[in-house]
């Protein structure tokens, strides 16, 4: 797995054909809400849990 | 047909169009389509490419399909061989590009050979098979067998994660190393289709990140699952083939 492939795999999963610019003041204020939090963390459980099929 | 204790399994062609052909044992077999307890366990085994302008074998790993019959109980039902050809969910143009493609017989028309081979080998794992995770201490060298070796992809350090990714700050993403022993000359297929067995990630796992998104004017933290990131299993295969699990009946 390569930088490349990660980037690639997260344009595509948003539909995105590119990296937003982004700057420090996108970044002023944003915090994580505790059921945004409560999503990762759930699907983070889940993929140590669950296998799909590689190659 | 090297296995003693498999005969070699000879089917006859019930349904033959020109994209599906049916294998299946034909000597006294009930009519099994109906039976939903079969259609239960029907999983797809392997896909491949097939280009039109080409002709000539294409072999198919059925090993897991093989290794789920077997642990089926008694009375079981028989195992049924279905290739076919992708058919739906396709544009106009590949649809009509995919009904170029036929089956076809081994010999000249008409000779009675049109019939595909299966054949059974039985390979002990812990000889042919990998070796789990690789040992941290020791290097990589040329004789290490196929294993599992930790690789962490630092998400800070890139520069077009600034500011997007908010989660994870990096992850183990894992990669296979090593080689994987061949099988004896007298085992391997003589078809030269299969090439050497490979160390492939046999089992893989998403990665759910934390992204800003643009909405409404404003950024928000969104939620993305990225697939097939992470390594959970590396194993040896014939071409990329998946490998038997522990699967339950």
């Amino acid at each position: 797995l390569t930088e490349e492939q990660v980037l690639s795999s997260l344009l595509q999963q948003l539909h995105l054909s590119k990296v937003p610019v982004l700057g420090k003041a996108d970044m002023e204020g944003l915090v994580i809400p505790a059921h945004v939090r409560a999503q990762y963390v759930a699907l983070l459980q889940r993929s140590h849990g669950t296998r799909s099929r590689g190659k | 047909r090297f296995s003693q204790n498999f005969r070699e399994v000879a089917g006859r062609f019930l349904v033959s169009e020109a994209s599906t052909h049916l294998l299946r044992h034909s000597r006294g077999c009930p009519e099994q389509s109906q039976s939903p307890a079969l259609s239960a366990s029907l999983c797809l085994c392997c896909r491949r490419l097939v280009s039109i302008h080409e002709s000539g074998w294409k072999a198919l790993d059925v090993t897991e399909a093989v290794n789920f019959w077997r642990q089926l109980h008694r009375p079981r039902q028989p195992l049924l061989l279905q290739v076919s050809v992708q058919r739906g969910h396709l544009g106009p143009l590949a649809s009509s590009a995919h009904r170029l493609l036929r089956f076809t017989s081994q010999g000249p028309a008409g000779a009675g050979q049109g019939e595909p081979q299966l054949e059974l080998h039985t390979l002990d794992l812990r000889d042919y098979g990998a070796h789990g995770n690789c040992d941290p201490k020791a290097p990589i060298t040329e004789g290490t067998r196929c294993c599992r070796q930790e690789m962490y992809i630092d998400l800070q350090g890139l520069k077009w994660a600034e500011n997007w990714v908010l989660e994870p700050p990096g992850f183990l993403a894992y990669e296979c190393v090593g080689t994987c022993q061949q099988p004896p000359e007298s085992l391997t297929f003589k078809w030269p289709f299969l090439g050497p067995r490979q160390c492939i990630a046999s089992e893989t796992t998403s990665l759910p990140m934390i992204v800003s998104m643009e909405e409404g004017g404003k950024r928000r933290p969104q939620v993305v699952s990225l697939p097939n990131m992470r390594v959970q299993k590396c194993s040896c295969a014939w071409d990329g083939a998946p490998v038997p699990r522990k699967l339950k009946p």
